[in-house]
């Protein structure tokens, strides 16, 4: 995007669609272009810098006030739920965010509910050593719901600070999938009732507009605190966020940039513009 | 100077009987906003619906049918020949084991989609022979194996340090051996612009020299599919691709995206998690889906 060049019709196209490839979506971008549009009647902007600048800020607006912070239980442990559609990321998240408490002088420990996938508790199971953390877990084809109840047991006798519970990837269109997740919900509540304290959606940043489709039925089926934007170190952008704000008031909490275990980083709603455009 | 009056007059009359410039950007409208919340690329979308104008304008106006619905089904049709053709099979080798290598971003249905394949392929009457090539993730070899259980396929793993390359060379010399007549290389996800990893799928396609290199795809990628495709279809030329996940809700708009940069044909579609869950990539049904 050239900067210091005259404001035309076709400047506006392009801002239009550098938002467009961002994954911002039809109404959000009709909403930014409009107010930018506003904007520039009401005060005459002089050159694209102004401009650029301006719809930076008004995007910025449009994440303003996100609570990105985690929710802490006042007794321990904390228990946060990930969730999400099938290889957003939910696995290795966990890990990242297992780390990140480890560091934080936090004893940590997962639960594996991913009793379906090939491999999936052999994949947390390296992280968890890894990390030397513990992983509570039963055989193959276990009941989800009952593992998430051990884990809970384990978590209190264990004197946990943070329990991370991994689910199964399931599209959101799965209904019997839907009602597994909350079921294990309901089970956690039962022995804790203000858990799960936190509920992430993981989802991939080269996602479409179904990110949006999903946070609304993952919302509407099991409730959400927050969402983890994976894959932010590829070339996606990740721009769905602004319309899951918006339209469901859901914050992000996390952006994941890459396959480490400290590939993880608080969300940063400025720095996240500034890459839309970097 | 006759002629030329005439002429006038003459396409004066046709003009009440064909499709209007009206008639044109009013439909085209409702097709773009739909295109682009079925994620089909900003700029694809506009080369799209720039290609459908010159199509449409003029056309005869068909009886009792709406221009509006006229113009949708030039869309459709367009839609269908770019999305085309019908099945674009698989191409096996014509002397020794065909060798099938599996591509693309992390998390699309890499693994899994070999699993499928060798199940399919199996079921042809073929001896596949699946090759864990990514040493990266944590239990990848591990869930290939269990796959490869599931369906009574070998799984060659080396866990002795070997790189990805040196795997499927030494995978390619079993399956010679061992009478396998397609080798399936499963390789780790990976980000187009990540040049180390480019280079390793640029290592493994040249020792193994593959006949088919596909690339997996997740069917609800958005926007930036177009600069994933294009990458790996630029370093590796691949052969086609494979579309997953599409037993969700995703309209799959970034299949055309794809479509229209590589110029290469989906030749199947993953619709679910089992093993049996793969299908022949059938156009008419992603187009409808795509147009909501
Ligand atoms: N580049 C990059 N890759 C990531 C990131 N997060 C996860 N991945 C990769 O994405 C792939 C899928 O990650 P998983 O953690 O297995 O995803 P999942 O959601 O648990 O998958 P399922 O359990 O099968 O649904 C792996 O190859 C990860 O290394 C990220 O932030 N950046
Ligand atoms: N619903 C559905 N899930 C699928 C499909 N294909 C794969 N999956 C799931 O998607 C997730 C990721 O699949 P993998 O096969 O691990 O993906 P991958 O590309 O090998 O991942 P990396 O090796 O980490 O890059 C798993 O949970 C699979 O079960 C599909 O067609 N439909
Ligand atoms: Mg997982
Ligand atoms: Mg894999």
């Amino acid at each position: 995007f050239r900067l210091r060049r005259p404001i035309d019709p076709q400047v506006l196209e392009e801002l239009e669609e550098i938002l467009y490839s961002a994954d911002v979506g039809g109404e959000e971008v009709a909403r930014v272009m409009e107010r930018l549009q506003a904007a520039h009647r009401e005060k005459r902007m002089e050159d694209t810098d102004q401009l650029l600048g301006r719809l930076k800020e008004e995007l910025k607006v449009g994440l303003q006030g996100m609570d990105s912070g985690l929710r802490w239980s006042a007794a321990p442990p904390t228990v946060l739920l990930v969730v999400g559609v099938n290889g957003s990321g939910k696995t290795t998240t966990i890990a990242k965010l297992g780390k990140r408490f480890q560091d934080e002088g936090k004893k940590v420990v997962f639960a594996a509910c991913d009793t379906f996938r090939a491999a999936a508790m052999e994949q947390l199971q390296i992280w968890a050593d890894r990390l030397g953390i513990d992983l509570v877990h039963h055989q193959q084809g276990a009941d989800p719901a009952s593992v998430a109840f051990d884990a809970v047991q384990a978590a209190l006798s264990r004197k946990t600070d943070v329990l991370i519970i991994d689910t199964a990837g399931r599209l959101h269109t799965k209904d019997h999938l839907m009602r597994e997740l909350d079921k294990v919900v309901r089970v956690v509540k039962k022995k804790l009732p203000d858990a799960p304290h936190e509920t992430l959606l993981v989802l991939d940043a080269t996602t479409g507009q179904n990110a949006l489709t999903q946070a609304k039925t993952f919302r509407e089926m099991i409730g959400l605190t927050g969402v983890v934007m994976a894959k932010l170190d590829g070339t996606a952008k990740g721009g769905i966020v602004f319309a899951i704000y918006n339209q469901l008031q859901v914050p992000v909490k996390f952006v994941g940039l890459g396959e480490k275990m400290e590939d993880l980083e608080a969300f940063d709603p400025a720095a996240f513009v500034e890459g839309m455009f970097g | 100077a006759i002629t030329q009056s005439f002429s006038k007059v003459f396409s004066g009359l046709l003009q009440r009987h064909r499709l209007t410039d009206e008639n044109i950007d009013e439909a085209l409208k409702e097709v773009r906003t739909a295109l682009l919340a079925a994620d089909v690329n900003f700029r694809v979308v506009r080369q799209f619906i720039d290609n459908v104008r010159l199509k449409a304008v003029g056309q005869t106006l068909i009886q009792n049918v709406r221009p509006g619905e006229q113009v949708i089904k030039v869309v459709h049709d367009e839609l269908i020949e770019l999305m085309g053709p019908k099945h674009s099979p698989l191409e096996f080798s014509t002397e020794g084991p065909t060798v099938i290598m599996m591509c693309g971003l992390q998390g699309s249905g890499k693994t899994t989609t070999c699993g499928k394949l060798a199940l399919r392929l199996k079921g042809q009457g073929r001896h596949p022979l699946l090759v864990a090539a990514d040493i990266q993730r944590p239990a990848a070899v591990r869930q290939l194996q269990v796959l490869g259980e599931q369906i009574s396929v070998p799984v060659h793993a080396n866990t002795n340090g070997t790189a990805p390359p040196g795997i499927c060379q030494e995978a390619l010399t079993k399956a010679k051996g061992d009478g396998k007549d397609v080798v399936i290389l499963d390789t780790a996800g990976r980000l187009h612009i990540d040049d180390p990893l480019m280079k390793e799928l640029e290592e493994i396609a040249r020792v193994t020299r593959p006949h088919q290199i596909l690339l997996v795809c997740d069917a609800m990628l958005g926007q930036d599919a177009v600069n994933s495709a294009k990458s790996f279809n630029e370093r590796l030329a691949i052969h086609g691709l494979i579309l997953t996940k599409m037993d969700g809700d995703a309209r799959g708009g970034a299949a055309l995206s794809i479509k229209q940069v590589t110029g290469k044909p989906i030749k199947f579609i993953g619709v679910g998690e089992k093993i049996e869950d793969i299908e022949v990539f059938h156009p008419d049904r992603l187009v409808s889906r795509m147009l909501g």
